[in-house]
């Protein structure tokens, strides 16, 4: 109905735009129906200019910025209708620290609503994890699991 | 809810045995390409009822089951169980704890089971149906999703909002 | 032949004129997201004859000049040279030291150059016709080329070995 | 005409089949006509199999194995019509330090006939360069760069 795909379009660009000033820490972005008046057919577009460019389609902006800000919009989406877990699956690779840094910051702040599990070759995202698996191959085609639950680590080295 | 165990025999890479036990925080999992991290997301989604095996990077839904390597034989069945805590009754289900199994045979053959007790696909789909979990939700977010959203058409664009709303 | 300097001014966010020299071996450039690392890519495309807006990330290709920040005004031209060493003669042209150059002005007016002379866009392409260098060739290799691999479909795979033919 | 794309074809085959097994240290890979007796029509089929597995579909592989599968069959195509120079665009980013590794001293062994350039967020890839610039946004939306000629500098160190 179109009531309420214009309500849903609504929240999610509000926490869209909220979205990605944090982790920007500046800017702005929204999303925009091309056709305002033809709500149940129109096509989507997404503006969004990082802090001190002046810059309006998402296009012209760089890898990891682009990455950064889908994951906002997917988030934006997410906090609209929230899932008690989620898997995220190497989004963080075109990210710079700094840009991770605020991504996983985020992240955190979600816990107390959604269980997160994140597939990732960053050594600094798997810094800021509570438990961690390895997984490897020794056995050529066989995979195989170590796991490392940091806190219980730090914890009974603390204790001991 | 919270997702308590996955465990895997016989699925893709992992031929032997295994489980992973996820606390309520956020949990990693790392190691080098192709060691089987994005298998354990496939199981994941299988187990839910994921019934494209495109989308589970197959060709059929046979390719799911273990198929050897230089040191091992294929093997006969591919069977994953998921346990979750339902202390908060979030799923339609009166118990604490809810573990949904699904078991693929080479003949092609299936068997689900929710807390042990056999039970068809659908009946899985529809446990999970309300919570916002499943194909399209986002429990799942990886790189295909966020590039779809930046290369997407602006018409293809909608759904992403159709399917919140 | 060898790359031996790009020299780029107003072209997307180079509002300095800013360039980079390089030797004959493995140059790497590093940096963080969005400071202009691919806009270098960019530069060389279009130097070399790049028509299409959409394939340096446009939408039209007064795109291309530097649009002001929020501490600079927008510039009125995008300027890029490039300098290549050419004492193999693998250009057909009789120098040593070969340099071309693009420029965009906002009115949409473009001016070409080879070697200081003005020329026309199509005397560019066809000097490089030969070299494998330009849009058909692997002078360029980024994620997207990858991705196309992988996921195109066999028919349009075909492609890659139809060009090289 | 057929003559001149099969040749091409079965070279890019022979070159894909050696990059491969020399970037994974093993496993054998080749690219196939899905209509072997419509050669001006037919499709191309990967077929990639990394060291141990028993795997035929590239589909089926990681995505690090399927990016230097696509590193490889890209570097077979090269080969056939090398170029003077180069220009890599981040493509190390799904590598992990192995692969990484391996893909880097084939770029090595190339050098002979070609010139690159390679954007990167990696570590790896800056060490086993020559030449370095940094490239900056003090200034928001504008780029500035930073030049590190890493042989010169070792070798002024050595020198004086
Ligand atoms: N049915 C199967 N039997 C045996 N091995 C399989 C099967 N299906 C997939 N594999 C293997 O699993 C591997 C892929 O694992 P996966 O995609 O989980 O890797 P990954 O850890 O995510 O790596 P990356 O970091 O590169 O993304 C492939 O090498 C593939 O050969
Ligand atoms: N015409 C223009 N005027 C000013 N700035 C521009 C213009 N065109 C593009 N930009 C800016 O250039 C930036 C993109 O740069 P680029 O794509 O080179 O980044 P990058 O270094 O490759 O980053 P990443 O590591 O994320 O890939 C964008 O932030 C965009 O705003
Ligand atoms: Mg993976
Ligand atoms: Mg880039």
């Amino acid at each position: 109905t179109k009531e309420r795909f214009l309500d849903t379009f609504n929240r999610v660009d509000k926490n869209f735009g909220e979205i990605f000033t944090k982790l920007f820490e500046g800017g702005s972005a929204k999303i925009e129906l091309l056709e305002p008046d033809n709500v149940l057919e129109s096509g989507i577009r997404i503006n969004a200019r990082p802090p001190g460019k002046n810059i309006k389609s998402i296009k012209l902006t760089s890898g990891g910025e682009k990455t950064l800000s889908a994951i906002a919009l997917m988030f934006a989406i997410y906090e609209v209708r929230p899932t008690p877990f989620c898997i995220l699956d190497e989004v963080d690779s075109p990210l710079d620290d700094n840009n991770l840094h605020r991504f996983l910051r985020m992240l955190k702040d979600y816990t107390d609503k959604t269980q997160f599990i994140i597939i990732t070759h960053n050594k600094l995202t798997m810094e800021m994890c509570d438990t961690f698996y390895g997984v490897t191959m020794e056995e050529f085609g066989v995979s195989k699991i170590i796991s490392v639950k940091l806190r219980e680590a730090q914890e009974s080295a603390r204790a001991g | 809810m919270y997702l308590k165990r996955i465990k895997v025999f016989g699925f893709k890479s992992f031929a032997d045995e295994t489980a992973f036990d996820f606390n309520q925080g956020i949990t990693s999992i790392v190691g080098p390409n192709g060691c089987g991290k994005s298998n354990i997301l496939d199981a994941f989604n299988w187990v839910l009822g994921e019934q494209s095996p495109s989308r589970l990077r197959g060709e059929a839904m046979t390719d799911m089951i273990f198929n050897g390597s230089d040191t091992r034989k294929a093997l006969g069945y591919a069977n994953v169980e998921l346990t979750l805590d339902n202390s908060k009754d979030t799923l339609p289900i009166s118990y604490d704890s809810v573990s949904i199994t699904r078991k693929l045979y080479r003949s092609g053959e299936s068997e689900y089971f929710i807390n042990k007790t056999p039970c068809r696909l659908k009946d899985i789909k529809e446990l999970f149906l309300d919570t916002g979990i499943g194909t399209k939700s986002y429990s799942v977010m990886e790189q295909n999703q966020l590039d779809f959203i930046i290369k997407s058409s602006p018409e293809e664009r909608r759904s992403l909002i159709e399917e919140a709303a």
